[in-house]
Parts: structure tokens; sequence; C-alpha cells
């Protein structure tokens, strides 16, 4: 699975994710990619793009519950992530990338690893593999 | 306040920190080409929706990454794929899953959402739609990779012999386990 989210010069967001699915998924496996709210959702507060377990991210309404997690508790971004990663997913499960309105980012996990990439205006530049890299 | 802002991934899972360093270095590299795309996009002005459609374009034409071009096999040794794309501005969202035939399915979720008065078309239907649309189409032989053809083969010979063991089995040798996506 890959993803991407962004806030632009005008401060709008935008987030797209996009998946090849599991390796020998059955006839009409859907997982939470195309799932609006599971793998990928933005509003006016945030923009996520997730990737993991498929079925464990959908009963969860991974994306939509950090959105909301935020706006409903004036919690930050990173703060939504970990509440969703901690609270409502098992260890193993999933990563999420994630910015909000104001360009704070955000990409957290709680499998061994996640291949992740993020930028912004001010420069600040990162690029990992691993948890604890 | 930052003026624009953008993150991406490759996908989650198990990854062995014995990753060879070559093939490590690959992967960043792949990291930093998309990176590069996204800031292009955004530093002269871009919207944010251009910035996440080029992204996600470039990463599924990287083999290395599970989506397009390096695409994981299904249990009959083809690719479907699925892809969504969301506007935070006014809640436009597209999305489609089960496509055969399309190179980039995230240019065709883009489609859906601002083209179309849906949100998501499935299986036939999605290719029914992107027949209507000026999207690039391939056999699906070019989603094909031998990485991840090898990967599936030793899927299929592992649940032969014990189903439940497939399960767990890490199938790209250093990377993913069966059940992500």
């Amino acid at each position: 699975t890959v993803g991407a989210v962004a806030l632009d010069s005008d401060g709008k967001l935008a987030a797209a994710t996009s998946t090849g699915g599991m390796t020998n998924k059955q006839f009409g496996r859907v997982g939470d990619v195309p799932i609006i709210g599971s793998g990928t959702f933005a509003n006016h507060v945030a923009a996520i793009s997730a990737t993991g377990w498929g079925e464990q991210i959908m009963r969860n309404v991974s994306a939509n519950t950090i959105a909301n997690y935020m706006e409903f508790n004036d919690a930050t971004l990173e703060q939504a992530i970990q509440f969703v990663l901690s609270q409502r997913l098992n260890p193993g499960d999933a990563g999420f990338i994630g910015v909000d309105r104001n360009g704070n980012l955000s990409m957290q996990m709680n499998t061994a690893g996640m291949f992740r990439a993020s930028l912004d205006s001010d420069g600040n530049r990162v690029v990992m593999i691993w948890q604890d890299e | 306040q930052k003026e624009w802002a953008i993150a991406l991934h490759g996908g989650a899972g198990t990854i062995s920190q014995d990753l060879p360093d070559t093939i490590k270095q690959q992967y960043y590299d792949g990291l930093e080409e998309a990176l590069r795309v996204g800031e292009l996009v955004l530093r002269d002005g871009g919207s944010a929706l251009d910035a996440v459609e080029q992204v996600v374009r470039n990463l599924e034409d990287n083999p290395l990454f599970n989506a397009g071009k390096g695409s994981v096999f299904t249990k009959d040794g083809t690719h479907e794929l699925d892809a969504a794309i969301m506007d935070g501005s006014t809640l436009g969202a597209g999305a489609l899953t089960g496509l055969t035939t399309v190179k980039n399915p995230i240019t065709l979720a883009r489609k859906v959402m601002t083209d179309s008065p849906h949100i998501f078309f499935s299986g036939v239907g999605a290719e029914e739609y992107a027949n209507q649309t000026d999207v690039e189409r391939v056999e699906n032989d070019h989603f094909h990779t031998d990485q991840r053809y090898q990967q599936w083969q030793r899927a299929q010979e592992q649940a032969l012999v014990d189903p439940a063991e497939a399960e767990k089995t890490s199938l790209y040798d250093w990377i993913e386990d069966l059940k992500f996506g």
C-alpha cells in the first residue's frame, strides 16, 4: 500500500491511498484503502492515509476516528494517531501518516516499520523505514 | 503555521532490520524520489490534491511498493487494485476497488471524485467507468514483478502444506505479513 497527505499554500488538505491488496487474497476481498473514512480521509481538520491490516483498520473506521478525535477532544494530530494505534488497534496492525491544517505532520505505526517520508515548507525532512531509526 | 507540508508512505509491517543495504537504499531512494515529486508541486503553489495524486502515481509506478506495478498477486494469480482520494476542503471523494487494467488507479479515483456524481465504483463497474475516461490502460501482467510472483508462489505452496501456518508466514523475504494490504 502507498499513500500521501498534503497541505497546500491555500490551506487545503488532501489524502490519497492506493494498493494491490494482500497477497493471495480471495475473490472480491476489499481492504481499507478505498473505504472513505477507514484507509483514506480528509476534512478541514486533517488528512490521513493508512496502511496495514485492512480488516482492523476498517473495523475502527480509523482515519475518520483520528480526525474526529482531534476535532472533538481538541487533541493534536500526534495524540489522535497515538490514540487509535494504542487504544483501538492492536500491536502490529497498522501505520498512519497525517497532516493537520497548520501543517503539523505525524507518521506513526505499531508495526516494526513503515516506509515513510515527509517534508514541510520550513525544510523539515524525514525519510525513514523502521520505528526506532 | 507551515505554508505547505506533505507526508507519504509505502506500506507498513514486518520489515527486518537485516534488510540488505542495497535493497534498503533502493527503498530510501524511492521514498526520496516520491517526496521530491510532492515538493515540486507544493513549492510552486500547486494544490494538495495535485501533490497527493502525483506522489501516489510515482509510488504506483515504482515496483518496490505494493500498488500499481509491483502489486501483490491474488489467489487466482492476477492483480486487483484499489485506490481512493479525498479533498478535505469540499469532502469530495473518489474510490475504486478491483481494477485490473488501469495503470494508475489514483488518477481514476480523482476522476470519480471530480467527474462523476458518485464516490465508489467496484470491479467490472470500475473498469467500465475507466472506459469512459482517458486514463492509461495496460494488460494485467503490466503489474507483474518477479519478486511478487515468487512471493505468491511461496504463499501457494505454504497454503497447501498448512493453511494456518501460511497466515503467519512472512512472504516478502523481509517485508510485510500476509495479512497486510
